[in-house]
This record gives C-alpha cells, sequence and structure tokens, in this order.
C-alpha cells in the first residue's frame, strides 16, 4: 500500500512542532518536515500500521543527513597541517555577545595543550569591560602565553601581533579572541571580516549558545556571510537547554558541529556527534 | 511581516459579514508561525491560538471598524494582556528607605553585569546615589569587569575578596548602604541544573532581603526560557524581568513565557553594549516587533 498525504501529515505537524520545541528553528523544521513529505509520500509500506517506524527511520536518516555535513573538519588535523608547513595553525572565535567565545577559547586552549601542542592566545576583544583581564587569567592558570594590546587597540593588530610571536617562537596554535558582536551592526562585522583577511586564519570557529532559539539561524547565516564558518561549538549544553541550534546552525552554513561546551571548567568540552542530538529528539 | 500578510489575507474578507472559520484558521496559522519564530514557548503559542480562534469566531467588530484591523487587534490584545497589560510597572525605589536593594539574577552570559552599570546609570538620572556591589566569585574577572563599568558610570562599587557570594553580596551592602540610597547586586551566571547555585541565590536573598530581584534574560533564548524563569522564581520570589540584547534581530518571544509563567512583569529592555542602552518597557512597541 501507498503511503498518502493524509496518513502522514498528523504525525508530520507534531514532528514539526517537536523539532520546534526543541530549538529547531521554524525554517529548518519547515524544510525537514518538507523534505520528509517528499520521501515518505508515495512510498509502498506493507500497511498502514508500519507508518510511524516508516516515519521514524526518515526522520533519523534526515537528522543525520543534515548533521553530517559534506564538510568534515578536525581541530588535530587542521593543527598538525600547519606543523608541517611549518607554521601555527590560526584559529579565530566568533560569535554574538555572551555566546561563550573566552570560556570555549580556554577550554580548547587546555585540550591542545593536553596534546603537547604550544598554545598562544590573542587577546583580539579590545573593547569590553574586563575581556583582556578576563583572558588573563584564564591564561595564568592554564600555563599558555597571552599576547595582548590595551584597552581600544585595533583588534587585527593585536591578533597579527600574536600569530608574528607565535611564528617566531615557533608555537603550534594561536586561538584568537573576538569581541561578542550583534551581527546587525554592520561596522562590527565588517571589522571582523577585515581581521580575517589580515590573519588568513586556518579555521573560523563559530561559537553558539545552545540556550538560543530561531535567533541561531541568522546568527550563524549572517557570520557565514560576512567571515564563512569553517565549524561550530555550541555552549551551554549543560543548562538544561535543548540544543536544537545544532540542526539550525548546520543546516543554514553547511559547517560541522565540532564540540559541545558543557559546563564553566576547562575540561568541560566534549566532543558533538550527530547521534547524540538524534537521540535527544526521537530517544 | 505579519501585519502584511494579514492584511492581504483580511482584504479576501473585507465583504463577508463575519469573519468565516476557515480563514480564521488561516489567520491563526500565519500567527502561530510569528510567534513560534519569535521563540515563544509551543504550548503556549497553541493556548495563545485556541482563545484567538475563539474571539474571532464569536466577536463582532464594532461598528465602522474594519475586519482586519478587529483581527489585528485581538492579537494584539491577547498579547499585551499575557504581558501584564498596558502599563509598565515602576522599578520598587523608595527615596524614604534607608537603602533599596536590586538584586540581577540569570543564566549565563545574558547582561547581568553590564544592565548592573545600565540601571545604575538609569537611576542616577532620576536622583539616586547608586552602588554596585559585585557577588560573582566565580567568573574570571567579574570583580574587574564590574569594577570598570562602576568607574565609568560615576557609581561606588565593592567587591570582597572571598569565594563565598553570599559573603559579597552581604558586606557589599554593608560597605555602601551608608553613602547610598540603592544598592544593585550583580551575581554570577547559573541555570536550573546547578542545585547549589539556586541554594545559594535562596540564601543571598534571604540575607540582604531585596526589595526587587530582576531576570535578567536575553533576548535570543529559546523554548527553555519559561522553564528557567520559573526555576529562578521558585528560588527567590521575581518582581521584575529586565530583556536584553533588543538591539539584535532577536524577537524576546521567551519574555512571553518568563512573564507567564512568574508573573514578573518586564521593567526594562537592554538595547546595545553601552551604558546608555537601557530603556522602560512599552508593551504595546514590544507586541508590535514581535509580530514582525
Ligand atoms: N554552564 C555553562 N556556562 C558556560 C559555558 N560556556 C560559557 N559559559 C559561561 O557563559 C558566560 C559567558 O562566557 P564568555 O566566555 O565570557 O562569553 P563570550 O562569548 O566571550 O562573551 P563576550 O565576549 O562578552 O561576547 C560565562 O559565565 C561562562 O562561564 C558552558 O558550556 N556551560
Ligand atoms: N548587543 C547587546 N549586547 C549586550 C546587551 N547587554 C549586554 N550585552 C553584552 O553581552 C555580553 C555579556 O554581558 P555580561 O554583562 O558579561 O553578561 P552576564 O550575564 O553578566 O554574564 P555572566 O556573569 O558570565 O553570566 C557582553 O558582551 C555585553 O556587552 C544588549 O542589550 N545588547
Ligand atoms: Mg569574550
Ligand atoms: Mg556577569
Amino acid at each position: 500500500v501507498m503511503i498518502t498525504r493524509e496518513d502522514v501529515k498528523d504525525v508530520l505537524d507534531e514532528l514539526e512542532l517537536e523539532l520546534i520545541s526543541n530549538d529547531v528553528a521554524v525554517e529548518v523544521a519547515e524544510s525537514i518536515r518538507e523534505e520528509l513529505e517528499q520521501e515518505l509520500i508515495g512510498k509502498k509500506v506493507k500497511g498502514k500500521s508500519e507508518i510511524p517506524k516508516v516515519v521514524e527511520r526518515s526522520l533519523r536518516r534526515a537528522l543525520l543527513s543534515v548533521l553530517e555535513p559534506e564538510k568534515e573538519v578536525d581541530l588535530f588535523e587542521v593543527v598538525e597541517k600547519a606543523r608541517e608547513e611549518g607554521r601555527p595553525a590560526v584559529l579565530m572565535f566568533v560569535g554574538v555577545n555572551g555566546s561563550g567565545k573566552t570560556t570555549t577559547i580556554a577550554k580548547v586552549a587546555k585540550l591542545l595543550k593536553d596534546r603537547g601542542y604550544s598554545v598562544v592566545i590573542a587577546a583580539a576583544d579590545t573593547f569590553r569591560a574586563a575581556a583582556i583581564e578576563q583572558l588573563e587569567e584564564h591564561a595564568e592558570r592554564l600555563g599558555v602565553t597571552l599576547i595582548k594590546g590595551e584597552k581600544g587597540d585595533d583588534p587585527a593588530a593585536v591578533a597579527f601581533n600574536a600569530v608574528q610571536h607565535a611564528e617566531s617562537k615557533g608555537k603550534d596554535v594561536v586561538l584568537v579572541d573576538t569581541a561578542g558582536r550583534a551581527y546587525t551592526d554592520v561596522n562590527l562585522m565588517e571589522e571582523l571580516k577585515k581581521m580575517k583577511r589580515v590573519l588568513e586564519p586556518d579555521l573560523v570557529i563559530f561559537v553558539g549558545d545552545a540556550l538560543a532559539g530561531n535567533d541561531a539561524v541568522e546568527q550563524a547565516r549572517t557570520f557565514d556571510e560576512y567571515v564563512g564558518i569553517d565549524c561550530a561549538i555550541l555552549t551551554k549544553v549543560d543548562a538544561d537547554a535543548k540544543g536544537g541550534a545544532v540542526l539550525s546552525i548546520t543546516k543554514v552554513t553547511g559547517a560541522p558541529i565540532l564540540y559541545l561546551g558543557v559546563g564553566q571548567g576547562y575540561d568541560d568540552l566534549k566532543r558533538f556527534t550527530p547521534e547524540w542530538f538524534v537521540e535527544r529528539v526521537t530517544g | 511581516g505579519l501585519g502584511d500578510r494579514l492584511s492581504s489575507l483580511v482584504d479576501k474578507i473585507k465583504g463577508a459579514p463575519v469573519i468565516d472559520e476557515k480563514l480564521v484558521k488561516e489567520v491563526v496559522r500565519d500567527v502561530q508561525r510569528a510567534l513560534l519564530e519569535a521563540d515563544v514557548d509551543v504550548q503556549l503559542v497553541l493556548d495563545l491560538s485556541k482563545r484567538i480562534e475563539k474571539r474571532a469566531l464569536e466577536e463582532e467588530p464594532p461598528a465602522g471598524v474594519p475586519k482586519r484591523d478587529y483581527l489585528l487587534r485581538i492579537v494584539y490584545e491577547e498579547l499585551v494582556e499575557l504581558l501584564g497589560g498596558e502599563e509598565t510597572e515602576e522599578l520598587d525605589v523608595d527615596p524614604s528607605r534607608d537603602v533599596n536593594v536590586i538584586m540581577l539574577v540569570g543564566l549565563y552570559g545574558m547582561g547581568k553585569t553590564t544592565t548592573a552599570a545600565k540601571l545604575a546609570r538609569y537611576l542616577q538620572r532620576r536622583g539616586f546615589k547608586v552602588g554596585l556591589v559585585c557577588a560573582d566569585p566565580y567568573r574570571p574577572a567579574a570583580d574587574e569587569q564590574l569594577r570598570q563599568l562602576a568607574e565609568e558610570v560615576g557609581a561606588p562599587v565593592h567587591t570582597e575578596d572571598t569565594d563565598d557570594a553570599v559573603e559579597m553580596a552581604v558586606k557589599g551592602v554593608e560597605a555602601l548602604k551608608d553613602e547610598c540610597d540603592v544598592i544593585i547586586i550583580d551575581t554570577a551566571g547559573r541555570d536550573r541544573l546547578s542545585e547549589d547555585l539556586i541554594e545559594e541565590l535562596k540564601e543571598m536573598a534571604e540575607k540582604v532581603e531585596p526589595h526587587e530581584v530582576l531576570l535578567v534574560l536575553d533576548a535570543t533564548v529559546g523554548q527553555k526560557a519559561g522553564d528557567h524563569a520559573e526555576a529562578f522564581h521558585e528560588a527567590v520570589p521575581l518582581t521584575g524581568v529586565i530583556l536584553t540584547k533588543l538591539d539584535t534581530a532577536a524577537k524576546g518571544g521567551g519574555a512571553l513565557s518568563a512573564v507567564a509563567r512568574t508573573g514578573a512583569p518586564i521593567k526594562f529592555i537592554g538595547t546595545g553594549e553601552r551604558l546608555d542602552d537601557l530603556e522602560e518597557f512599552n508593551p504595546k512597541s514590544f507586541v508590535a516587533r514581535l509580530l514582525g
């Protein structure tokens, strides 16, 4: 028997709302629903009772296919490749205000240091109150070099200095912290674009907040438009967040989610797997 | 935006004597989508839809009011009602008191520390002598951040070299209550799953007896806003909400659930990173923006 539109309308409506209540952006949930509709309608099944199971299987496949994008990024491979080329790898962290960039940089610094790499952090948020001091504390605790300027200095210049320092000292990685910014602020987005042009980073890492809802889509899309996002890290997953932003971010940018921030400690970074999210939604 | 979509839909029914059911359902679907895109809680959207649909089918527009305007008005009214009505509630700061204590609480990175300084400036402009207290012993350079903002705003600030947040708050109030008539306490970010941090907040409120406990909520927060707000409210009764980052494109629908679940009205909105970027809440313009 063939599945009809009527057979799946209600269950797909429910699914769409389920995704939305998991903080998947409305446009992403709708697009997934359309894909499912296309796949399911006309599909042959043994009997109508099979339909719920078939829908679930299709949903899993649809979610996995979004979360396993074409682009594959491995942090350590990127660092190794730069090493082979005899230069430090430059990783630039970007995102909106308060998303967890600075804290995430500290975690990534520890991750890399534990793997034996030498790390330099660039305090290129020269705008916000005590942004530099916040990194100073992290750098001291972690035992990594911090290259900073003064509050108000040109961020790209500070970051560039850090890269030059890393080059001259033979350091493996430079982690560039940038100021949080509203993607609606054209001047700030242009400033970020300029920084990318100056640094030519190996990776632009978008740091998103798992507590965010639909705004995650616009954030990812706009940052991708201005600087190009290579991969993403989603923070505050431990704060009872649904995490639907992983789907929203990857769907609109094709950038894979590398890690999840699961707390405020230096070890609170865990590798993201697509199964993790699929389980949360279907489990 | 929704306004245009509703207009074009309702143009179809201009001639109709009563608003027909099929069209109401179409309009409600459009409203649902707009609200979900604005991060309003799914259940709240479904409840609201039922109420709007019911009113749209049962009520007759008053003579001379076009159907389009009446449908829109129902949606606006229901949303403003949810926010506590058209009147914005004032901050409970009384100049005749020895000292007014305000506590800012909320999730990580919402804008509490920045808002503390903004609120200080707002109150200074109204003739209050405002002091700032750092009660965040966890975040690296939290005290330094508040110090720099306090300097910018010209307010006395108290920080304490301890890892005990309650002690920071208590000693801060002690230190500033003679020279200030309002004291704003900035607390560390926390979430409803961090039991000891929630306990800490309870203990802090018991000791400093705040007149205002304001939940600082980021307009980008999605479907979990209501749950978190409720948890904060259970720990320490909230007297208000400050919705931040409305200068971005985020609609702030999460604030609707926060208000609906706690009864705490939105008192201010944050509209940027500068210390002047704080405005009194206006329910009607918030709803207009929510509906796009
Ligand atoms: N629970 C939890 N909190 C986090 C996580 N990541 C960051 N935070 C907290 O979120 C808050 C903001 O973190 P920051 O690292 O300052 O964020 P940011 O993006 O650098 O902020 P700006 O530079 O001001 O834009 C801090 O209180 C962090 O401790 C996480 O994975 N889990
Ligand atoms: N665009 C915009 N940014 C804001 C607004 N309010 C605060 N911010 C920014 O949001 C980021 C986080 O602000 P904080 O004041 O450090 O947030 P917090 O809640 O104290 O953070 P924790 O103490 O770590 O939980 C900073 O980059 C602020 O400048 C606002 O209304 N609009
Ligand atoms: Mg930062
Ligand atoms: Mg703070």
